[in-house]
């Protein structure tokens, strides 16, 4: 099954 | 204080009807060089850029940077309100509590005056790299939206495949499965559907229907889409605002979902 990734993961927090 | 003039309310219509649902409250952050809203949705899964260049505004002045906290649903029922061909003007002060909008008739016969409450937004902001993608797809936004339509009969999740010959969507549920192919055309009568693909290497990635489709609610600003894509990354939807067909816009809508990934 597929699992739904979050922003997070991907773009910092400034 | 800040004043802006749209010569067009219908396209401020437009923006906050394509992400108010994705959105419900959002800081809009005004500046001298124009006004910018960016925003997650409750799940933060995906991510709404708006920007607006001080070029696309008849009139724009803004002595001090404000933030404009505001429930994007209840602008929107205000924003209603306008005429089909009416002017739109924004007014707050440096501290106010409202935003006023004011909209104007062509021949300012009619002029009606609103007062929105501003809100206290403790918004959550995030960076986003300014990359190249691996992959970009331009088509009409209308077909798009019919493809994400259609996917979600069939199941929650698409992929999204793309290479030199074209773009492919898939999806597979309970009841069976489906899959679109849009293959890049060349020469095309109508220039608005074109399908054009620049691609480094073929990519393939998983996204929610669910939030495509919100992200399709932007169609009517502009019967153009570019989809970017790089391996293992957020896909990009954007939709350029008060601009025509794939020439830079005065402003740009895009959005940002996150990728499902195997288990």
């Amino acid at each position: 099954s597929m699992k739904q990734t979050t922003l997070a993961s991907f773009f910092k927090k400034p | 204080m800040f004043e802006a003039t749209l010569q067009k309310a219908s396209t401020l219509k437009k923006v906050i009807e394509a992400i108010k649902d994705l959105v419900t409250d959002g800081n809009i952050e005004v500046s001298e060089t124009g006004m910018n809203l960016q925003a997650m949705d409750s799940s933060h899964v995906s991510l709404v850029s708006l920007v607006l260049h001080t070029d696309m505004f008849e009139h724009f002045r803004c002595d001090r940077n404000v933030t404009l906290g505001i429930n994007l649903p209840n602008f929107a029922k205000i924003l209603k309100c306008s005429g089909n061909d009416d002017s739109v003007t924004l007014k707050a002060q440096d501290d106010g509590e409202n935003l006023a909008i004011v909209f104007e008739s062509e021949g300012q016969e009619r002029v009606s005056e609103f007062e929105l409450k501003l809100m206290d937004i403790d918004a959550e902001s995030l960076g986003i790299p300014d990359q190249d993608y691996n992959t970009n797809v331009k088509m009409s936004s209308a077909e798009f939206q019919r493809i994400v339509r259609d996917m979600t009969v069939l199941g929650d999740t698409c992929s999204i495949g793309c290479t030199k010959e074209g773009v492919k969507f898939s999806v597979s549920g309970d009841l069976g499965q489906g899959n679109i192919t849009l293959r890049q055309t060349n020469s095309v009568d109508k220039e608005e559907e074109a399908v054009t693909i620049e691609m480094d290497e073929p990519v393939e990635l998983n996204f929610a229907l669910r939030y495509l489709g919100f992200f399709t609610k932007a169609s009517p600003l502009c019967p153009r889409v570019t989809i970017s894509m790089s391996p293992d990354v957020p896909i990009v939807v954007a939709y350029n605002v008060g601009g025509e067909k794939d020439t830079e816009g005065a402003g740009s809508l895009s959005f940002y979902l996150a990728p499902k990934i195997d288990e």
